[in-house]
């Protein structure tokens, strides 16, 4: 099972919406896909239709008092599963008091399901700001996603991010490859939209997906009917975009 | 001065975009307005085109080594100035040891300037996730407002904020009021929105502001020329809308 961490520190860029919609496209592929989260606000819980439950997320398996095995939930659709969140995983930025919980727990919660065959992939959609959950879904993943909005306030924040990465690298000796950046809530009318999108190539190469996902409302409404995209309006732009990111996803693997 | 926090765990909703230009359209009547930059990814800091600078911001307030007298820059407006913020405040969310200082750390540091007649207003922009930067933001306030955009994953977390808000409110006394909750990104293509505004005045009433802010690509491209939208684009339907939030909000100080 390859994990990969959907980050960015800037609010609102697409995170859920990626995590969300990625995953259902691979399921739809034939792929299976665990979708882990671990944002408090459990938006990509509700946004696959599924209910919150006390005690059905990874904060018991952080304590120790669970195994992850234990906290995966079906879907409505297959090969999709998920591990839900609670409120109370907000908690953990203030429990993980030593430095080794800071940074491993996550890592060490997932380790029992590394090597099953079960799912081939485990995506893990993360919270805004940098704090213990995203540091955590760092350390644990084998790459990263970064949804990056085609919008200045984003652009701005994205040195951090990379930054940010490296440190984690350098304090754990772990790889943490780029997966790829994906550009989303494209807007031709945004002026600076297009500069954004071409200065970035020219700065990261191929680590920017061909793919870029453009506004579109189905995206926004999809989660209010707990579907994923490609099961809420399959002939939508954003069901298209998302399904040909899964595409190229799989050519990377 | 009376001190305002702008909240939402939820991210990209607009509490920069409304921190900045709220701020920026009270000094445009001709009220003395400090703008806070408590978010680490700097925003309000560039939105108004200052450059971020080490050793200006609340962080070495919060570490008792400057008085937040020292920190106040101006900008290129009238009645408008600055405390800028500065990547090291992320430390605080795991600098702030003790319980007190996670709480009450931005309220004693902002203390000295309290009755001053310097300033009118002071308004404090906060990063996403419930973290200690926010608490403080929220414990040092006289109120909040509260950006929501009109779409189904920001309505979702509505209910938590709330709650949070109730729990700092019982865990320090303070009366903690709601200055006011600003519909944001209105765009009457996503179905949802009118049904998620007549709710949210349903059961909020007189809180919600009647002033509903459009999407409107403007607003998303005054801060790449650090400008806040009145000063960019005066004529836009973005500067309207927050000009009429601006006489809303005097309406009710
Ligand atoms: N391509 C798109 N077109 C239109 N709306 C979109 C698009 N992508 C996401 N949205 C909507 O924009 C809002 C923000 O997206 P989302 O919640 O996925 O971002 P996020 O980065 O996960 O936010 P947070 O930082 O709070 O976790 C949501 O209401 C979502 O439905
Ligand atoms: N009414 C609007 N119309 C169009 N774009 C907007 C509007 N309000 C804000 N934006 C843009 O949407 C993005 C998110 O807004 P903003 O950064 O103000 O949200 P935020 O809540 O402060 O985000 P964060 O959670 O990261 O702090 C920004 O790129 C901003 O320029
Ligand atoms: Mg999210
Ligand atoms: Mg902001």
């Amino acid at each position: 099972m390859k994990i990969i961490s959907v980050v960015n520190q800037k609010g609102g860029v697409g995170k859920t919406t990626t995590s969300v919609s990625l995953a259902a496209c691979l399921a739809e592929l034939g792929h299976p896909t665990l979708l882990i989260d671990l944002d408090p606000q459990c938006n990509a819980t509700s946004a696959l239709g599924v209910e919150r439950l006390e005690g059905k997320s990874l904060y018991p398996v952080l304590h120790g008092e669970a195994a992850p095995d234990d906290m995966i939930v079906p879907t409505a659709w297959d090969h999709l599963s998920l591990i839900p969140c609670e409120r109370d995983l907000a908690g953990i930025e203030i429990e993980a008091a030593s430095m080794d919980d800071r940074l491993y727990g996550v890592r060490k919660a997932l380790d029992p399901m590394r090597s099953s065959e079960r799912f081939r992939f485990a995506i893990i959609d993360c919270p805004p700001s940098v704090g213990t959950l995203m540091t955590q879904a760092l350390v644990a993943c084998d790459s990263v996603i970064i949804p990056l909005q085609c919008e200045y306030l984003a652009m701005e924040g994205f040195g951090s991010i990379l930054q940010y990465i490296e440190q984690i690298k350098s304090a754990t000796g772990l790889p943490l490859p780029i997966e790829g950046i994906l550009m989303t809530m494209y807007d031709s009318r945004v002026k600076l939209s297009d500069q954004v999108i071409s200065e970035l190539r020219t700065h990261m190469g191929e680590a920017v997906y061909q793919t870029v996902i453009p506004r579109n409302v189905r995206l926004a409404e999809a989660p209010s009917h707990g579907k994923p995209i490609n099961a809420y309006d399959s002939g939508s732009t954003g069901a298209a975009f998302y399904r040909s990111l899964a595409k190229e996803f799989m050519a990377r693997n």
